[in-house]
């Protein structure tokens, strides 16, 4: 059986949010670890992964695995019924066809009881090993966010050159062109407004902004994200959990 | 315009 309670109802309401758009038939996995999901978008150009470890949970059991198959859509309904405050308990049996959200308002004796039908999902699992990648950086997630809006107004790509001094984002389209550069900075007062570059080699790689909007549906998850990057391979972008993580794996653009 | 790969180029099917 899995129980897992939420201190707040809001952290998984954003991770719902923040994966909604990309995938939308998705298995939870829920061990004794905590929950995981791994799914790829229709148009299997983008991998979302996600770990919400059992350390952030308040009081978590499960006993043996269990598998959620859920839609993202229909769960996402459920889940806005809840406060953002409110305690958020996940309850399902060993071997579910429904999986039931008990909200509990702190500040009265509400309790709203919602149970949302499972389904029966048939996806892969991709094996993902370990990689060392030419580049990781390190910056505010709402810089990125800003940054990778501000460019879609010009172009369907993102093109992201590293340096060992500087971080460059650029857009080419008919309109016109952008780019923003960035420079590696220490914020010893505010550590999340930190920019750092770890290079092995210089990237210069290229992304769709189509997917990269979706991505950045994360940016409320934590203030800081991670973009492990190589040429020609998939670029790792990760929002930390306090206990976990939420990774999307994007496969690049590139001329033939 | 740039050719857009797909993931499963990369990862494969554990």
């Amino acid at each position: 059986m899995l129980e897992g309670k939420f201190e707040e109802a809001s952290l998984l309401k954003k991770v719902v949010e923040s994966i909604k758009d990309s995938v939308q038939l998705c298995n939870f996995v829920c061990s004794e670890h905590g929950i995981t999901v791994q799914a790829v978008d229709d148009s299997r150009v983008l991998l979302v992964s996600l770990l919400i470890g059992n350390e952030v949970f308040s009081d978590y059991r499960c006993d043996r695995n269990i598998t959620l198959g859920v839609d993202l859509k229909s769960f996402a309904k459920i889940i806005r019924c809840g406060g953002n405050d409110d305690y958020l308990t996940l309850i399902a049996e060993d071997s579910p066809d429904s999986v039931t959200l008990v909200f509990e308002d702190k500040n009265s004796d509400r309790i709203s009881e919602y149970s949302l039908k499972l389904m029966e999902i048939d996806n892969e699992f991709l094996k993902i090993d370990d990689m060392d990648y030419d580049s990781v950086i390190k910056m505010p997630s709402i810089d990125f966010q800003k940054i990778c809006r501000d460019l879609s107004t010009l172009s369907e790509s993102l093109q992201i050159l590293i340096t060992k001094d500087s971080i460059k984002f650029m857009a080419e389209g008919e309109t016109g062109n952008g780019s923003v550069i960035l420079k590696p900075r220490t914020d010893i007062d505010k550590p999340e407004q930190s920019i750092t570059v770890k290079l092995n080699n210089a990237v210069n790689s290229t992304f769709g902004l189509k997917y990269i909007a979706d991505i950045v549906k994360g940016t409320s998850l934590s203030n800081q994200i991670v973009i492990k990057i190589s040429n020609r391979t998939p670029a790792l972008f990760e929002y930390k959990l306090q206990s976990g993580y939420l990774r999307f794996y994007l496969a690049p653009k590139f001329e033939d | 315009s740039p050719m857009q790969k797909k993931i499963y180029n990369y990862f494969v099917t554990s």
